[in-house]
Parts: structure tokens; C-alpha cells; sequence
């Protein structure tokens, strides 16, 4: 059975791409079979695991907008058995307003789980995470639309609450009128700065509010997080050993460790 | 004669709500009449001023939806003599739509450079700053629109080139279809680590493309910039003596003085 996970929050850097970049790569090096699905035309996911992706590359925009299979527009990413990647192109930019002008409204936010059920139907992957832009878009929505799970980063910073209210608000919406399925599994508290109460205050709000919710793996700042990209690396390769690789190591155990649970 | 400056970046998470935010408070604390345009319907920039932004708050929502004049919506910022906030709110969210089904599509962009004449024409402000949200829809286009300067805000981090191109572009068509006087009149770079060469080699790409147009000051990454906003207070009120306060002052007195040099 595939565990889909879209990572969500319109909040600009909480550590969306970080999460779904990292906690993909621990996955896959523990053996499991894993896709990351790429909808943010900045394309940083794509980026972090060294994929092109131009103007014309094949990603993301050619499944929702010209119906590709999601099999013949991914790519395999370099340095790992059982990772693959569907990369996002700038192009993705307008899909909102494309959507609307050629896909019939119903329509529009189901056309990612479409493309996902065919793909699954004869591929088999463990784990899927799809990574959103920071806005809750026809692109988010599609995200929303197509999983039954969804992972929220929260940054450990002040201005990071205030989103979260905005982004219930809209699944919430997107459970009722678009997939009844759906729920907040999982809160992954990034960027913990250990020398500022600040944090510490947001991650007590933080699990008062989401309680089981929030994993107990807090993911802290680490340099060599914000560094492995510049290298086409996840941290979990460019430096296994350094605080934020073992957290997001013990993070995907832990995320693995509560399906099991149910 | 009013500068006003659009703070855009689709990258999230960059320092565009707390340059706005900072360089306003400087401005005004040195005297200058400042307006904020909060267009992110997370309210950020209305939050670090302490300003209520409840759903049915006055706000932008009411400027570009309801016609609503800006002097009618906005508030003074509490503790400045001369600093007020037109607010952002949550159903800020629902523009790009709501606008589609309202308002004819070649008047759309054209919303708050309309409100923003209306208001100047009997209001003195030295400094109008707009905080855009992390995207490149209908309101950041509205931003472009009715300014002739913009200030990018870029993270000294990885990820955060990646984008620059893309909002270059987005700049680019708005400056042929809509405002043929934009320009990007300045570049700051956020949230420098001295302990990592990432940032240095930032720097160094970011000044090697943009030369001049990028400020001499540099913002430090500093926890008292990011504690702030906890307590309803621009850094540089709350920590003036810090060093993203001090940054911030330095950067605030370039803008001013590159003015003069016209
Ligand atoms: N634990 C961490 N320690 C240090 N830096 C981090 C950490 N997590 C993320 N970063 C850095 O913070 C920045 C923001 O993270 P990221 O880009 O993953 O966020 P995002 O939510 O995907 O952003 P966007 O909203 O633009 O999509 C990046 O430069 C990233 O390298
Ligand atoms: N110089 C700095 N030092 C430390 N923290 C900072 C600095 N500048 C910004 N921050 C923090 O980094 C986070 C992101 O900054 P901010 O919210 O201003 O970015 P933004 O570009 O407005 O984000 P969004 O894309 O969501 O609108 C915030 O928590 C802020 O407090
Ligand atoms: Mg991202
Ligand atoms: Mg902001």
C-alpha cells in the first residue's frame, strides 16, 4: 500500500523543500522505493537531487496540462537505487491560469490523483511526497486533492503560526468539497534555533495546539542543511553525520514507525 | 515626491515582510512620512506593527475589491508619529479569483496603482513600501504595476538563486504590457552566515549579476531581527543596538541617499 504525502504550507521557507527532499532520501536509502513529486516552479526539489530542469524539460506541467504519464516524464536520481523524481519547469508558473482556460472547472483539481492512480496502478512505491509552492493554489490544491495524507512544516519562528490558521482553513475546504480522505498526519517542526527562547515558544504553542500530531523529532538549523543543495546533495549524503541529517533520519523513522501503528 | 517601492520575491521565506517592515520603521523614525501596503494575506507585515487584521478588518482587501479609498483603511502604527499600515487579511487569499469574476481583465493589474494616485494626491508620504506574498499572481502583478521602483530581497542561501531568474522574468513582461517605467532599483541581501562560505559565494554571484544595483549593506542573520516580531515590534525598536538593527539603519540611509544621487 503507497503512503502519499503532500508537503504543504503557504508560508515561504518553513523547510517544505528540505522536508520532502530529506526525509525522500532517508526513505530510499533504507531500501524503500520513493518518488518526489516536484509542483513548485522555483524547482528546487529537482534541483537538490541534481535533475534538470529547464523551460522544456519533461515534468510536472506535462502531466496536469498535457496528460503524460507520470512514468515517461520522471527521472531516476543520481546516487540512489530506488528514487525517482518528477521534476517541476518554470513553465508550471502558469498553470493556474492555463487550468482555467482549458480544463473544465470540476476538473481541474483532480487531475494529479488521476495521474498518480494510473502510475501506481503498475509501479510499485513505498512512499510518494509531493512538495507545494508557498500559496494555495490550483497547484496545492491538486496536492490536496490527490493523497489522503498531508505533512506541515512549521518553522520555529514567530511569523510561521500565523499561516497556520489559513492553511487548515483550506484543507479543511479541500476535504469537504474535494477528497473526504484527507487529513493532517503529520507536523514536522523545523529550523529549531536552540539559542532563542523564541523557538522553544513555538514548539510548545505548537504541540499544545496538534498535540500527537507533531512528531517528536524537532528538525534543528544546521548549516550543513542550507549547504548540500549548492552540491546536488540531500544532507543525508553530504553529511550524514551532522545534527540536521540525524533528524531527518529520525524523522522518517518515525514517519514510517506510525503507519505501522495505524 | 513620494518614492514608492515594491518588495517582491516568489521565493519564500527571504526577508521581503521584514525588510518592509525594518526599512519603514527606519525611515520613520528618521522623520519620514511611510505608508506599508501589507498584499500578503498571511499579514505578516500588519502583524510586525501590531496592527489587527481579523477577517473583516479594513484592510487591502477592501482598497482593490470594494473600491474603498486607502486613507479610510489604513491605521497608524502604533509608537511612530509618522508610520501608518494598510493591513492585509485573510480573505486577501480569494483576490486572484475573486478579481477574475469582477473585474474586467486589462483594469485588473491596474487596481492599486489606481488607489495609490487617489491617495497621493492629498496625502504627503515620503516612503510607500508594499510587501508582496511569496507568488507572481494578481497581487504582485498589482505591485509591479503601480510602482516605478522594486526592491528584491535575496536570501544568502542556495535555493533562493534559483528564483531570481523567474521574478526577473515575471519584472521583464510586467515592465512591456503594463508599466514601462519599472525598474529594479535595488537588491538587498538577507540573512548572511559569516560562519558558512555559502553566503560569502552568494554574495559574491549576486553582486558579480546585479553590480551596482545591490546595496553595500548586508543583513546578518541576527535572532533579535526574528524575535521582533513576537512582541509587535520592528528590530529596530525592539534591539536597536543589534546587528540587524544597525543593518538595517545602514540600508535604510543607502536607499535614501541613492535617491539624491537620482
Ligand atoms: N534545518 C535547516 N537548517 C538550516 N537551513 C535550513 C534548514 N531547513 C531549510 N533550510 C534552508 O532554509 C531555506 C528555506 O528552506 P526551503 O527552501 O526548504 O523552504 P520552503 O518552505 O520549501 O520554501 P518555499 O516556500 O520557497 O518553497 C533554504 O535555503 C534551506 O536550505
Ligand atoms: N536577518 C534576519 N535574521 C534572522 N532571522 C530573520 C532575518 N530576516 C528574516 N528573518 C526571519 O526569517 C523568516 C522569514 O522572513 P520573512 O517572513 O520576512 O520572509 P518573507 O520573504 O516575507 O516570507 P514569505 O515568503 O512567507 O512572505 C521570519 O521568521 C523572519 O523573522
Ligand atoms: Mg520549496
Ligand atoms: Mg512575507
Amino acid at each position: 500500500q503507497t503512503r502519499i504525502i503532500t508537503i504543504a504550507n503557504q508560508k515561504g521557507g518553513v523547510g517544505k523543500t528540505t522536508s520532502a527532499v530529506n526525509l525522500a532520501a532517508s526513505m530510499a536509502l533504507a531500501g524503500l522505493n520513493v518518488l518526489v513529486i516536484d509542483l513548485d516552479p522555483q524547482g528546487n526539489a529537482s534541483t537538490a537531487f541534481g535533475i534538470d530542469h529547464y523551460e522544456d524539460a519533461s515534468g510536472s506541467f506535462d502531466v496536469l496540462l498535457d496528460g503524460e504519464a507520470i512514468a515517461d516524464m520522471m527521472s531516476a536520481a543520481e546516487g540512489f537505487d530506488s528514487l525517482w523524481v518528477l521534476p517541476a519547469t518554470l513553465d508550471l508558473a502558469g498553470a493556474d491560469i492555463e487550468l482555467i482556460s482549458t480544463v473544465a472547472e470540476a476538473e481541474r483539481p483532480f487531475l494529479l490523483k488521476a495521474a498518480l492512480a494510473d502510475f501506481l496502478a503498475d509501479h510499485e512505491m513505498d512512499y510518494v511526497f509531493i512538495d507545494c509552492p508557498p500559496s494555495l493554489g490550483m497547484l496545492t490544491i491538486n496536492a490536496l486533492a490527490a493523497v489522503k495524507e498531508v505533512l506541515i512544516p512549521i518553522q520555529c519562528e514567530f511569523y510561521a503560526l500565523e499561516g497556520v490558521q489559513q492553511l487548515l482553513r483550506t484543507i479543511e475546504f479541500a476535504k469537504e468539497r474535494l477528497n473526504p480522505d484527507l487529513e493532517v498526519s503529520t507536523i514536522l517542526l523545523t529550523m529549531y534555533n536552540s539559542t532563542t527562547n523564541l523557538s522553544a515558544s513555538v514548539v510548545e504553542e505548537v504541540r499544545g495546539y496538534f498535540g500527537k500530531k507533531v512528531l517528536e523529532t524537532v528538525i534543528p538549523r544546521s548549516i550543513y542543511v542550507a549547504e548540500a543543495p549548492s552540491f546536488g546533495q540531500s544532507v543525508m549524503t553530504y553529511d550524514p553525520g551532522s545534527t540536521g541529517a540525524v533528524a531527518y533520519l529520525a524523522a522518517a523513522r518515525e514517519i514510517t514507525e506510525r503507519k505501522q501503528k495505524g
